[in-house]
């Protein structure tokens, strides 16, 4: 048996719709430790990876470790149904064919609850090395995002540059070049601060059509902390309550 | 254009 208790039902809609346009149809494993996700898109240029810490539950059981295949797309559609103050439990018997979700209003005024048919699903486990980065930057998850969104009438591909001062975020297309420079600050305003954890310059180019979709999940964390290397995927970390949002996104090599 | 790498190219699936 396993059934997980959110009072704050909002954050599951929220982290949903953060990930259901990158990955339709994914594993959750659920375990007595944490409820857990790894799905790449379609294209495996990403990966998305989120861990929900069971100790953040207001309840949480799970008497042996499974594995539900969910369509993430009709997760949403009943999530849709929640309200924003709802408390959700999630519910599914051991040998699940079906997961349980339970609404329940503020006030018990109200209680709805489905069973969405689970599937069985081939899952692609990535081996990812835990690996010290050459750059961090920790900023504004809604800056990055808008600097993002931004850019992309410019172009389609970002070109993110660290060094030790500051952060560059650079484009190039038909309309012409630009570029928007933040310097590392410990301003007291959110949105300005800027924290870099530097040891190596680097320079990289992502498609920016991956990061607005990464930067749904900005509604999730205030801050993004972005893990730069040469040569390796990007990570984009988004920290919350519950437990994080991780996303990889493999760059952009020169022709 | 740069290309999109994938990424299995760099991490080996599990």
């Amino acid at each position: 048996m396993f059934e997980a208790l959110l009072g704050n039902g909002l954050i599951l809609k929220k982290i949903i719709e953060s990930i259901k346009e990158l990955v339709t149809e994914v594993n959750f494993e659920v375990t007595s430790e944490a409820i857990s996700l790894q799905a790449m898109d379609a294209s495996h240029v990403a990966l998305v990876v989120l861990v929900l810490r069971a100790s953040e539950f207001e309840e949480y059981r799970c008497d042996r470790p499974q594995t539900l295949g969910v369509s993430i797309t009709n997760l949403a559609k009943l999530l849709k149904i929640a309200g924003n103050d709802d408390s959700i439990i999630l519910r599914a018997e051991d040998e699940a064919h079906v997961l349980t979700l339970v609404f329940t209003g503020k006030n018990n005024e109200k209680m709805c609850e489905f069973n969405l048919n689970l599937l069985t699903l081939d899952s692609e486990h990535l081996g990812i090395p835990e690996q010290e980065y050459s750059a961090e930057v920790t900023m504004s998850s809604s800056e990055f995002s808008r600097i993002c969104r931004e850019l992309t009438q410019v172009t389609d591909t970002l070109n993110l540059s660290v060094d030790k001062e500051s952060v560059k975020f650079a484009v190039s297309g038909d309309i012409g070049t630009g570029s928007i420079t933040m310097k590392a600050n410990n301003s007291d305003k959110s949105e300005e601060k800027l924290i870099l954890n530097v040891s190596d310059t680097v320079s990289m180019a992502f498609a920016l059509r991956y990061l607005n979709l990464f930067n749904k999940a900005s509604s999730l964390s205030d801050e993004v902390v972005l893990s730069l290397s040469p040569e390796v995927p990007v990570v984009l970390k988004f920290a919350f309550d519950l437990g994080e949002l991780k996303y990889f996104l493999a760059p952009k090599i020169a022709e | 254009t740069p290309l999109q790498n994938s990424l299995s190219e760099f991490y080996s699936c599990v």
